[in-house]
């Protein structure tokens, strides 16, 4: 009854039964730490990143490097095909995910990654809309709010220009894009809540 | 576990990762 790391960011969902909780968090930890370094780089090219303190810098990608996953690797969600490709590269089905113990999370992931991968936006697009997510005032521990909504106001205001312009027929999508923004905060707190129990149950 | 980050030990990738490029800054 050992608890799983259903994470995609793992290589597989399966767990070696040899191996100790100590050794699966280890091996969890290796496979997602380029992703997260990948994530860092991400926010150092945000214009503006870098002139923001260095705690207010850390406190940012603390709070949102999960959410920044999650709109980053969304496509390894096949709603379609009802499959999550692990990093391993293999796809595993809902239902052999579920029949591991996945839940509502797992359910909600795909909900999510259906509704922002149907909104068809550019690589362009979708960058700055992970910008704007990462850049968000309101996180925990922020020491100089001002600058960081001031940052966070130019990148929304940049993200509102370019959807205009590239979609002049479909208003609607800058609003749905934002309406996302709340979706990632809730799935942010059922992952913290999924790893509290597999600290607690490894 | 009031901090999942600082758990996952994300806390420290992200001050290394930061740090690295405060490194290559010329003086």
């Amino acid at each position: 009854n050992r608890m799983h790391l259903l994470c995609p960011m793992n290589t597989s969902p399966h767990v070696n039964p040899h191996k100790s909780g100590h050794g699966i968090w280890e091996e969890f930890s290796h496979s997602f730490t380029p992703a997260v370094r990948e994530v860092v780089e991400f926010a150092k090219r945000i214009p503006g990143f870098r002139d923001l303190s260095q705690h207010d810098q850390v406190s940012l990608l603390k709070a949102g490097t999960f959410e920044v996953l999650v709109v980053r690797f969304a496509s390894l969600f096949d709603v379609k095909d009802r499959t999550v490709k692990f990093l391993g590269g293999n796809k595993y089905s809902v239902e052999t995910l579920q029949a591991m113990g996945a839940g509502d999370f797992l359910t909600s992931m795909m909900d999510f990654s259906d509704k922002l991968m149907g909104l068809g936006l550019s690589e362009e697009e979708m960058s700055l809309f992970t910008a704007v997510v990462l850049i968000s005032a309101d996180r925990s521990g922020i020491e100089n709010v001002n600058s960081v909504e001031a940052l966070q106001e130019t990148l929304i205001r940049h993200l509102r220009g370019l959807i205009t312009k590239n979609h002049p027929n479909e208003s609607a999508i800058f609003t749905k894009l934002l309406l996302r923004l709340p979706d990632l905060r809730s799935l942010n707190n059922m992952h913290s809540e999924q790893l509290l129990a597999f600290k607690v149950h490894p | 576990f009031s901090d999942p980050a600082s758990n996952l030990g994300l806390e420290d990738i992200i001050r290394k990762a930061l740090m690295g490029n405060l490194e290559e800054r010329p003086e």
